[in-house]
């Protein structure tokens, strides 16, 4: 065998006499256990109450218990001088539950007219809020606001306040937490006025990385402290300040810190204060700012844009080069450059280099050659000059053509009808001609 | 070549020998891919020879000292309308051969220009023809392994007319002279291309410039008194020349 389980409470349910609406037996001893759900009282409705009446209903008695407090003893019935009859007013728990008992003795002088009793029941919601206090010294269900709720109650708390743990006593609020905005204000528990308690409260600042934080404390600023020659120390009140790969700041006396410029995106704010000693607080506003990136330097043979007075995180910077050069990233042409300025305060990439272009070899001329006028490896602006392998070859026209190694690194000819020039044959002309003297 | 000298290196650059199948002719240089020489050259039996047996020679003075390798033939051109079967019908004596590759030219191998437009045939005027072709020494004839010279001037067309119906009136076969042709040599005889010269370049100069104004192409024994040597008129092929490069 297994237990069954417990039947869910009702809300609501009727009890009568055994055999009602008929007179009921002598030598009863019944009893009726009724219970609502936690938070519910019981309000008792008697529709009928017919008993035996007697003094102190002694013979035949219905009894009302709550636990082992006895709430009414009832007999008689409504027009009977003896007994105690309930009326119509109904009888109300002070919990969830309520007991009744009826006894019969041995003996019915009118058993053709008690017919019993007859009673309704139902659950009616407690307001725990209304409720005395308990007994005990554990002091109002609720330190500020109560909520009657069906079955059940709420606490709650005024502005400022936040609730504890016990989910009744209310506390003042730090107004910590975290932060993301670009701009805020924060402030002790309480300011300016101290709390009332202890209070150990967290700020955390944290923005998107790329911005830097900047607390402006506020003019009145008070955190108890012991003075020493030194300065303040801080021994049960502080607001500690901390900064990522810095030391932590402990602040404390009357003196503002001003303005703190963190160079972090992240700022931590701990507040400390015990039951000692007497602290006013702090309130500051904190304000954020792009990081900001190095001056970016100068590209030789090129400039650099947009000209700025500051380069800030997000900002991007172009790199081009004077005609007649080219961009170079370790070693390698790119065909453009930009940088961004990123959230460490770094430029993304190093600034590149600006190297002369050049043609490569100008094309080589059948039965001729090349000369170089001017110019250095075949660079930018340098000049060649084709000719031919004379006298077995002339140019073609006749005319000495010279080339330049322009911009677009083609070498170009400063003759607008000549693009290529050809060697062409010598034809009739020997190196030597036949002499004769002798006549 | 008859009554001729030595020619000395580089003086005459466009001269060739051609060597084909054992026999010798002559022929010059106008392009870096071209050489003129006669159509009779490159015929046999009335077709023209095939490409591998043609060896072109270029550069040399001395056919002993030779030491460059043939160039070869990738193709060969007769004029459309020569047609000799019995080698007494000279007329369009005029051949291209395409070499397969072009020449670098320098001091011993050059071009010889092709004649001008409006270039003239002047009588008396003295051409320059050269060759590999049987010389005469010691009153005997030989072959020669030097590359000789003759100058000889134009002859008039009608006193070569003449010589000819004169050999007409003691030969029973004449090559007939056309307007395709003219005459060069001396009355006296002596001086005249021979056998072997084939083919090679009758060069006129104006202003310097040699320009090829015949090819030697045929003549009644060699240097003898009264014949003069026959020679194609090579102006009158420019336009066939030109054509026949410029299609290949």
């Amino acid at each position: 065998c297994w237990r069954l389980p417990d039947p869910e409470p009702l809300m609501h349910g009727a009890v009568q006499s055994p055999q009602y609406p008929e007179p009921y037996s002598p030598n009863l001893q019944e009893q009726w256990d009724l219970s609502v759900p936690e938070g519910y009282q019981i309000r008792l409705t008697f529709t009928h109450l017919d008993i035996e009446a007697s003094a102190g209903c002694y013979y035949d008695v219905l009894t009302v218990l709550y636990d082992a407090k006895i709430l009414g003893k009832f007999c008689g019935h409504e027009n009977s001088a003896d007994g105690h009859h309930p009326g119509n007013e109904p009888i109300l728990s002070p919990g969830n539950r309520l007991t009744l008992t009826f006894q019969t003795d041995g003996n019915n002088p009118e058993r053709h007219q008690n017919v019993g009793f007859s009673a309704q029941y139902q659950a009616i919601d407690m307001d725990e809020c209304s409720a005395p206090e308990p007994e005990d010294g554990s002091g109002p269900l609720c330190s500020q606001i109560c909520l009657n709720t069906l079955g059940s109650y709420l606490c709650s708390c005024h502005h400022g306040y936040e609730l504890r743990p016990d989910q009744r006593s209310c506390v003042l609020s730090c107004g910590g937490g975290i932060f993301d905005e670009p701009e805020g204000h924060l402030f002790s528990p309480g300011y300016p006025n101290p709390p009332p308690h202890a209070v150990s409260c967290q700020y955390i600042i944290s923005v998107e990385s790329g911005f830097t934080v900047t607390l402006n404390f506020t003019d009145n600023f008070h955190i108890d402290s012991a003075d020493t020659e030194q300065g303040p120390i801080c021994l049960h009140h502080w607001l500690q300040v901390t900064i990522p790969d810095n030391e932590p700041m402990k602040l404390c006396g009357g003196k503002s810190p001003g303005l703190i410029v963190t160079n972090s995106n992240t700022v931590r704010l701990d507040y400390h204060i015990d039951d000692e000693g007497l602290s006013n607080g702090w309130s500051l506003d904190y304000s954020t700012y792009r990081v900001k990136c190095p001056f970016p330097g100068n590209v030789a043979k090129g400039r650099v844009t947009p000209i700025l007075t500051e380069y800030l995180y997000r900002d991007y910077i172009s790199a081009r080069c004077d005609q007649g050069y080219k961009l170079m990233m370790d070693g390698q042409e790119v065909e453009g450059f930009s940088t961004m300025c990123q959230s460490n305060g770094q430029w993304h990439l190093p600034l590149p280099e600006c190297h002369i272009i050049d043609c490569g070899e100008p094309e080589p001329l059948l039965n001729g050659g090349v000369t170089f006028m001017s110019g250095f490896q075949n660079q930018y602006r340098s000049v060649v000059q084709y000719h031919c392998n004379e006298p077995f070859y002339s140019l073609l026209g006749g005319i000495n053509v010279v080339f330049t190694c322009e911009s677009d690194r083609k070498w170009r000819s400063n003759n607008d009808i000549i693009f290529r020039p050809t060697c062409i044959p010598v034809c009739g002309k020997p190196t030597q001609l036949i002499s004769t003297y002798q006549r | 070549i008859i009554g001729g000298s030595d020619a000395p290196d580089d003086t005459i650059p466009w001269q060739v020998m051609l060597s084909i199948d054992g026999g010798r002719g002559g022929g010059m240089v106008i392009g870096d891919r071209w050489i003129m020489t006669a159509a009779h050259n490159v015929m046999h039996d009335g077709n023209v020879v095939p490409n591998e047996t043609v060896r072109i020679y270029m550069g040399l003075t001395n056919v002993n000292t030779l030491m460059n390798s043939p160039v070869y033939a990738a193709s060969i051109h007769t004029h459309p309308l020569y047609n000799n079967p019995n080698l007494v019908d000279f007329n369009h004596d005029i051949a291209l051969i395409k070499i397969q590759d072009p020449i670098t030219f320098n001091s011993s191998v050059m071009p010889i220009c092709l004649p001008a437009e409006g270039a003239t045939y002047v009588t008396g005027t003295m051409g320059l023809v050269s060759g590999f072709g049987v010389t005469e020494t010691d009153k005997r004839r030989i072959l020669t392994n030097k590359m000789k010279y003759v100058q000889v001037p134009v002859v008039e067309q009608q006193a070569c007319s003449d010589s000819i119906t004169l050999l007409k009136k003691k030969k029973v076969l004449v090559p007939i002279l056309t307007n395709n042709m003219f005459c060069a040599g001396v009355p006296e005889g002596g001086k005249d291309s021979c056998q072997g010269d084939s083919g090679g370049p009758y060069a006129l100069r104006d202003d310097g410039r040699f320009w090829a104004a015949g090819i030697v192409s045929w003549g009644f024994d060699c240097g003898q008194r009264g014949t003069y040597g026959v020679y194609t008129r090579v102006i009158n092929y420019i336009d066939w020349i030109n054509k026949t490069m410029q299609e290949n």
